[in-house]
């Protein structure tokens, strides 16, 4: 891994004390293979690499009498200041009923995540309401209906005759007429460079003003996930990004990219098909995962 | 990108962007230019040469020798369709349920995947719009119980192809690796050669966690091809490039939608000209 190589590249370097340019640019090297390897984005590795190059050619690794263990902690120190090295949490005040509307590329787990964010809310005594707004995917409205039945949340009788728009604003309605105090929005998914559908969910934005506008991104995206969370940030102004899939392999460099590039926050991250996968999202052993 | 005359080291390293940019990896792609490096060193080659030599490489690693897709070479046709979450394993088989019975084929499908919430009703719709047989059980039934029943209706009914749907999955979790390897023994034990095709669904958009995934699902199964999804999207795909390299693996279709029409066959011109513009 990253570490190992990083210590073979320094382990020269015992011998003649300080760090030369030549075990820098090996050093550098390693980095940017460790992360492109990673499925970073190979825009954000050059300017990532170079942000540590800088930090790197200053005293405080080139006098360093352990500049091996200098330039490991600059990269860790500058991975995970990229992260957002604070716990960013959903906020709903302001509004009542509050409500997050999930959105993302098809396949990316809004469905599933939208029955785990009922259940993380509940256990924080918030009364959600599941809301079906996706009237294309065959069965999609039986899915979160499924889902709302094996969680006991109430989900929103939601019909595919009707438009999405239609539906949150009818939802929120109902929220409140039942005393739900929060809604949670399971939107279609879309392709970031579908004008139609993108301006479907600016409409559903406009109409119901959410609390949170989160994007659902699968931990797997390779280079295209810079592509996707720019224009969907662009067009929609995201609050927060949830990873889904973690519990697989993917060494999961996706979270640098769209980080990089919204500079929105990774709130939670899905682990397991289960309604109880879901966790805060922590920077640092996001960091470690991708530098493998 | 090669409009402008730099240095060679500069149109080698726009190339390097380009074949990362488009999923193809790292060592996948240092392997490529490696080799187009060797070649400037015999002969001269400007940056239009370059982008040509390296399309011809790509191009010729992904014509893998494998049998050809061969629906009519066995009678039920049997199709096992694998693969992570969300790729588009249900929709895929939509498709091409869709494409059989335009070719005149009698198609059954089968509703494996009894563990995900409405995927038993997702996949109705798709065999009531492609007009095929529908098997399936309750939720929460064993998956190698479906295949037994779809195999032995397809035999009596005089069915020409079975899809069989199976529930998504991490190639990481070695049980639902397991309960995979049943179904197929279940399969190869109700009709001799069954399944005659392995298909492996890969999303577009995945990066280099796509190799490991089929690393995993051809060593469990033997997949026998891949369908490529979502390639209408921006993302381009370039994991296959290493796939076919390492592990022989065809690209049988793919996916540029979310209608019944919107799969096709592979054809590696199109994919080349989508990387190099
Ligand atoms: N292993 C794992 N699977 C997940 C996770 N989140 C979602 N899934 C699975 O991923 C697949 C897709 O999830 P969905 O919730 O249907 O995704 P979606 O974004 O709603 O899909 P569309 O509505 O078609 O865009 C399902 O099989 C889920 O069970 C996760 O964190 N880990
Ligand atoms: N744009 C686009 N979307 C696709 C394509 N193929 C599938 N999808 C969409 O991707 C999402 C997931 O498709 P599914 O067929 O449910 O995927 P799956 O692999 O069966 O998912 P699980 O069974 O939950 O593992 C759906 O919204 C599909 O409409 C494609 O080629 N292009
Ligand atoms: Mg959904
Ligand atoms: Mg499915």
């Amino acid at each position: 891994n990253l570490t190992d190589k990083l210590s073979l590249v320094f382990k020269k370097v015992r011998g003649h004390g300080k760090l030369n340019e030549k075990n820098l640019q090996e050093a550098l090297r390693d980095v940017r293979m460790a992360l492109l390897e990673a499925d970073v984005n190979y825009k954000v590795v050059k300017e990532f690499t170079g942000a540590v190059k800088a930090r790197a050619t200053g005293s405080e690794v080139m006098e360093s009498l352990t500049p091996g263990q200098q330039f490991v902690k600059i990269v860790h120190e500058e991975l995970i200041q990229t992260m957002g090295s604070k716990q960013a949490e959903l906020d709903l005040k302001g509004q009542n009923p509050a409500s997050l509307v999930l959105i993302g590329l098809q396949g990316s787990g809004k469905t599933t995540t939208a029955a785990k964010l009922a259940v993380w809310l509940r256990n924080t005594k918030r009364n959600p309401y599941l809301v079906p707004a996706d009237v294309y995917r065959p069965a999609a409205i039986e899915q979160l209906t499924r889902l709302g039945e094996q969680i006991q949340v109430p989900v929103h009788p939601s019909r595919v005759d009707q438009d999405p728009v239609d539906i949150c604003r009818e939802a929120r309605e109902e929220a409140r007429a039942q005393g739900r105090d929060t809604l949670i929005i399971d939107t279609a998914g879309r392709l970031h460079i579908d004008e139609e559908l993108m301006d479907e969910l600016r409409r559903i934005r406009e109409a119901i003003q959410p609390s949170e506008i989160l994007m659902i991104a699968d931990a797997m995206t390779g280079q295209d996930a810079v592509n996707v969370a720019s224009r969907f940030n662009e067009l929609l102004d995201i609050d927060g990004v949830i990873l889904t899939k973690l519990d697989g392999d993917a060494r999961g460099g996706a979270a640098l990219s769209i980080r990089a590039v919204t500079g929105k926050p990774i709130k939670f991250v899905g682990v397991g098909e289960k309604t109880n996968a879901l966790e805060p999202f922590h920077p640092d052993r996001m960091a470690n995962r991708i530098l493998g | 990108v090669f409009s402008r005359s730099g240095s060679r080291g500069d149109w080698l390293e726009d190339l390097e962007e380009v074949l990362v940019t488009a999923d193809l990896g790292v060592k996948t792609s240092y392997d490529l230019l490696g080799e187009i490096k060797k070649e400037l060193d015999t002969k001269p080659l400007g940056p239009l040469e370059l982008k040509n030599a390296l399309r011809q490489k790509i191009g010729s690693m992904l014509a893998v020798q494998a049998p050809a897709f061969a629906p009519a070479s066995a009678k039920p046709f049997v199709i096992m369709v694998v693969g992570v979450n969300g790729v588009g394993k249900t929709t895929s088989i939509g498709k091409l349920a869709a494409r059989l019975r335009g070719n005149g084929c009698k198609v059954m499908l089968a509703a494996a995947d009894t563990f995900r919430a409405a995927a038993i009703e997702q996949l109705q719709i798709w065999a009531d719009r492609a007009g095929s047989d529908f098997v399936k059980h309750k939720p929460d039934s064993d998956p190698s119980a479906v295949v037994y029943d779809a195999l032995q209706a397809a035999k009596a009914r005089n069915t020409d192809v079975v899809i069989v749907d199976t529930a998504g999955r991490l190639h990481t979790k070695a049980n639902l690796m397991e309960e995979l390897k049943k179904v197929k023994r279940i399969m190869s034990r109700e009709l001799e050669g069954a399944p005659h095709e392995v298909l492996l669904v890969l999303d577009a958009t995945t990066g280099q966690n796509a190799i490991t995934q089929a690393r995993t699902f051809h060593e469990a199964l033997g997949v026998t091809g891949i369908i490529l999804t979502k390639l209408d999207g921006t993302a381009k795909g370039g994991v296959i490039v290493g796939i076919a390299n390492e592990l022989q693996l065809p690209v049988r279709f793919i996916g540029i939608g979310e209608a019944p029409e919107d799969l096709r066959e592979f054809d590696v011109t199109l994919f080349l000209e989508a990387i190099f513009g």
